[in-house]
Order: structure tokens, then C-alpha cells, then sequence
């Protein structure tokens, strides 16, 4: 079978004339990097699984995204987390809910499917699940970036409705 | 939201979304990405989904588990059945995406935005787009 591999980063309102040239640029070269680290596993004969953990995985740590660092506000000012993941082979399945301090949270809806009898867990639950399982952690500041700030700010001041800003910058 | 879809050489695909959720967001708001059906799904008797958008719609829709029920019940394309159930999501008054890649080795996406950040890769080689029209 010929592996194949699909990514996206979020959809909405993207116009030329509203994307900086520069962040035009990042997002591009982190959509192939992406591309790049899961087609690796995938030619060399790997796991789908693995291939779109890891294809999540970086775009999760780039700050251009809204998964991960770079995560938008809720409305108190936390960044709270959402993900998950399937197994088309076995069908397992496994995801995670307002989850704040795993770096990568991809990785703690595999190890709900892998290391729980559970498909969703949520919360401080999670979180508390996501430290036993030994998974990377990360602080509140690592998530924040000044741009997802100034998004909820204006949301704030301006009253837009929630889907028009999510549409705009999610 | 970001996510990946795959199929790998032994015909077994896969499926995965991440997000922030949505902004200024209350009330322990729940979106698609962590329901699974909605946001993501994946079954190698039909295809893998990942969606991104806004999450109340493809949850009413039922989008990715809706996605492959078509594909193996009515026997769609990925494209096919991913316009298809798209086309309710807008009716429904959503807007957003899905990527899709099927066991036969479709690899597609469709989405009623102006643009979404997209990739595809194959042994063929690599293709990254933003807007509607590339």
C-alpha cells in the first residue's frame, strides 16, 4: 500500500491582504515540517498511529497554531486543551478535555487509549492522569503568547460574538 | 485546531486533532475535537477524519464518524463524502473543515472557509496550502 498523510492547521477567515508576509512564511514552513516528521515514519514503514502523533506533535509547539503553546484564552485568561486520537485498525480511541499543563496533550489522549480503560477524560482528572503517566509537563506561560492576548482582549473590548473571533484567528 | 490523518504501508489508517478550543470560551466549553465521531474518527473499513471548525455544528452533525458511515454504507468517495457532509454543517449554519484519507489511498480535504492551513504528503512528494484558491 502507498502511505499517504494529511495535515490541517485550523480554517476560517484567511485572506493574503490580513497575513503578514512573515507569518505567511512560518506557517508554511511549519505545515511542511509536519508533513516532513510524519512522512518520515510513515516511508519508512511505520505506524499511522505514530505518524499523526508526531505530525500533531510540531505543529502543537508552534505558537502559530491554536493547540498547544500558541493555545487561545478561554475567557478567565487559561489556556485549556482539547484532543484526541483513533486507531483505524482496532478502532480504540482515546481524548482529553480542558486539560492546562501537558506539552504536548496528542500525546496524553494516546496514552488515555493505550494505558486506560477509558476513551475521554477531562479536567484535573486528566491532568493528574497526564503526570502519572510520566508525561512532559508544562507551566501556564509556556502556552500564553502575547498575540492569543491581545485576541481575548479585543474580544473582550469589542464584544465580537466567540465564533466570529474563533474563525478569524483559530 | 490542527490534526493529521494517515494511511501507512500495512493499509491501516489513523486519525488526530488537537486545539485551544475557542476563544474567550466559558463554562467548561467542550468543542469537536475530543468528541470522538465528531472531530475525529477513524476505521479502516472506511477512512480517517480530522476536523476543525466550530465544534457545535460538526458535533450536531456527527461529521467524521458521518463521513466514513457514508464511505462504507453508501460505497462515496472521500471527497465525495466529505463535500457531502460538509454541505450539512454549512446548512446547519458551520463553518470549518476536514481532512480525509481512506484505506484505498484517497488523501482529500474539504472546507466552506475562505481558507485552510493544509498539507498533503505521499511518496509522490509534499504540498502545503493556506488560501481557498491554491
Amino acid at each position: 500500500t502507498d502511505w499517504k498523510l494529511v495535515i490541517h492547521g485550523g480554517a476560517g477567515v484567511i485572506e493574503r491582504s490580513r497575513l503578514k508576509p512573515e507569518q505567511e512564511k512560518e506557517i508554511r514552513a511549519a505545515l511542511d515540517l509536519a508533513l516532513q516528521t510524519g512522512s518520515k515514519i510513515l516511508a519508512s514503514g511505520g505506524d499511522s498511529l505514530d505518524a499523526v502523533e508526531a505530525a500533531v506533535k510540531v505543529l502543537e509547539n508552534d505558537p502559530n497554531f491554536n493547540a498547544g503553546r500558541g493555545a487561545v484564552f478561554t475567557y478567565d485568561g487559561t489556556n485549556e486543551m482539547d484532543s484526541a486520537i483513533m486507531d483505524g485498525e482496532t478502532r480504540n480511541a482515546g481524548a482529553v478535555a480542558g486539560v492546562t499543563a501537558t506539552k504536548n496533550p496528542i500525546s496524553l489522549a494516546r496514552a488515555v487509549m493505550e494505558d486506560s480503560p477509558h476513551v475521554m477524560l477531562s479536567g484535573e482528572g486528566a491532568n493528574q492522569f497526564s503526570k502519572e503517566q510520566g508525561l512532559e509537563q508544562a507551566p501556564p506561560e509556556y502556552f500564553a503568547t502575547p498575540e492569543r492576548r491581545r485576541q481575548l482582549d479585543e474580544l473582550k473590548a469589542r464584544k465580537l460574538s466567540w465564533f466570529d473571533v474563533d474563525l478569524k484567528y483559530g | 485546531t490542527v490534526g493529521a490523518v494517515a494511511l501507512d504501508t500495512k493499509g491501516h489508517v489513523a486519525a488526530a486533532t488537537s486545539t485551544g478550543g475557542l476563544t474567550g470560551k466559558r463554562w467548561d466549553r467542550i468543542g469537536d475535537s475530543p468528541i470522538i465521531g465528531a472531530g475525529t474518527y477513524a476505521d479502516d473499513r472506511a477512512c480517517a477524519v480530522s476536523a476543525t471548525g466550530a465544534g457545535e455544528y460538526f458535533i450536531r452533525a456527527g461529521v467524521a464518524h458521518e463521513i466514513c458511515a457514508r464511505i462504507r454504507m453508501k460505497g462515496d468517495g472521500g471527497k465525495e463524502a466529505a463535500d457531502a457532509v460538509m454541505a450539512e454543517v454549512k446548512a446547519l449554519g458551520g463553518d470549518g473543515g476536514v481532512i480525509v484519507v481512506t484505506p484505498k489511498g484517497e488523501a482529500t480535504w474539504s472546507f466552506n472557509t475562505p481558507g485552510m492551513y493544509r498539507g498533503k504528503a505521499s511518496a509522490e512528494g509534499r504540498t502545503v496550502a493556506i488560501f481557498g484558491d491554491e
